[in-house]
């Protein structure tokens, strides 16, 4: 259970204020299936940042399974985050100097016990993203879509309860989104609790849940015809 | 007018190969409003660099206003591109260090005779995209859809002959999306050349022309409804 308090994010820029998040009151329990829609610059990364423990509020209250956040120091939060989520980033983040398999085996190092069939995982990963000619590819050397590929395989090595996505299908032509969104619904039936970011109404269909943003806020709070 | 013929750009890696393109031929006249389509890894962002002189073909030839672009040195190169086109990349490719300002005014830095209103139409074509509250930020402090803005703003304040967009629209929200295209649809009646990659079916239809692209060949090209 994710809760938001009065939650708010704002910059300091000079003598201008920008609120990114503002008056955030918000519950995602476990095991929902959530999208996150809005305009361009509405704070949907940021609330997902804050989610997952990769920033903090400046006000407010949020609780990441009954522990307060704003308790625990950046160490501690680090480990949460690591443990228990799968984070695919607007800009991917991929480390240019490891090709793709070592990318989407990064987050099995910052393990304590990293499971003996990790490279496994990561293989049958890249093979589920279509990736699998290309293992040996460094970040450079891949198209737009195939890095957002590495991104997402990269999300789910740890096998995390909790997946956050910004943008995953940003780059990727019809197909090959509808092929991550299969994925995304059988790790949601699989009982992982699913947030993810988009522009695109029709993919933010495929939750149950649609959060709209605005300047901000949140807007609009709808259930979606799936079951 | 633009002239692929027999192009291909191959990659070798080890003992493999990967055909980015492959046996291209197209011409692009004067004019023309493109869009390109196609899944991803399939040559779209390739097509676009040769198009725009950021990539040479490893056999064929590629003509550019009728130059042989094969027998023109680097600088050269980089001489006709940063006079004629205006290129909006992937990845956007922004300055770190500046702001969105002076990132939309790098074009003008490479020009021999800058044009003494270039920061009038740096801060015009700011506004034009939403970016005006946002001129003193760096890129770190921007949004996904306001990065992607900018990158939009700084192709566009050369005012280039013609526009090369790679997903120009694959961070932003709908009614964002539609003031770009919007905007492109003005610049085509200018008498702009206008060449796109989207992965949105419904994007690509805003433009006259419509190429096709399957493991970096041309699968199709037919014209779209729009007069
Ligand atoms: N430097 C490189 N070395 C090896 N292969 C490369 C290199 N750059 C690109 N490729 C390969 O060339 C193919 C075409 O890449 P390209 O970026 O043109 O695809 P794209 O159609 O733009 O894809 P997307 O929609 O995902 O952006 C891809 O399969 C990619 O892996
Ligand atoms: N470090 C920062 N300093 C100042 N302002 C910032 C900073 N980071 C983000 N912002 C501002 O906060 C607002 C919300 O940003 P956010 O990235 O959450 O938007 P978004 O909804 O994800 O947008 P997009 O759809 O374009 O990705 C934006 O207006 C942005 O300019
Ligand atoms: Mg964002
Ligand atoms: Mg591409």
């Amino acid at each position: 259970v994710a809760e938001f308090r009065g939650v708010e994010r704002v910059y300091r820029m000079g003598n201008q204020e920008v609120r990114a998040l503002d008056h955030i009151d918000l519950v995602f329990r476990k095991g929902e299936y959530w999208s996150i829609i809005g305009p361009s610059g509405s704070g949907k990364s940021t609330m997902l940042n804050v989610l997952g423990c990769l920033d903090r509020p400046s006000k407010g209250l949020y609780e990441l399974g009954g522990e307060d956040t704003g308790l625990l120091d950046d160490d501690a939060l680090s480990e949460l985050r690591s443990r228990r989520l799968g984070f695919i980033f607007q800009s991917y983040n991929l480390i240019p100097q490891l090709n793709v398999l070592d990318n989407i085996m990064v987050p099995l190092l910052y393990q304590s016990n990293p499971p003996k069939d990790g490279e496994e995982r990561a293989r049958h990963l890249a093979g589920r993203v279509g990736l699998q000619d290309r293992l040996d590819h460094r970040p450079r050397e891949l198209s737009g879509g195939q890095m957002q590929r590495v991104a997402i395989a990269r999300a789910l090595v740890n096998d995390p309860d909790m997946i956050l996505a910004d943008e995953a299908t940003g780059n990727l032509d019809s197909q090959t989104s509808r092929e991550i969104l299969n994925l995304f619904d059988e790790l949601h039936k699989e009982g992982k609790t699913i947030v993810f970011v988009t522009h695109e109404a029709i993919v933010s269909e495929r939750a149950e849940r649609v959060l709209v943003m605005g300047d901000g806020r949140v807007c609009e709070i709808r259930e979606t015809a799936k079951e």
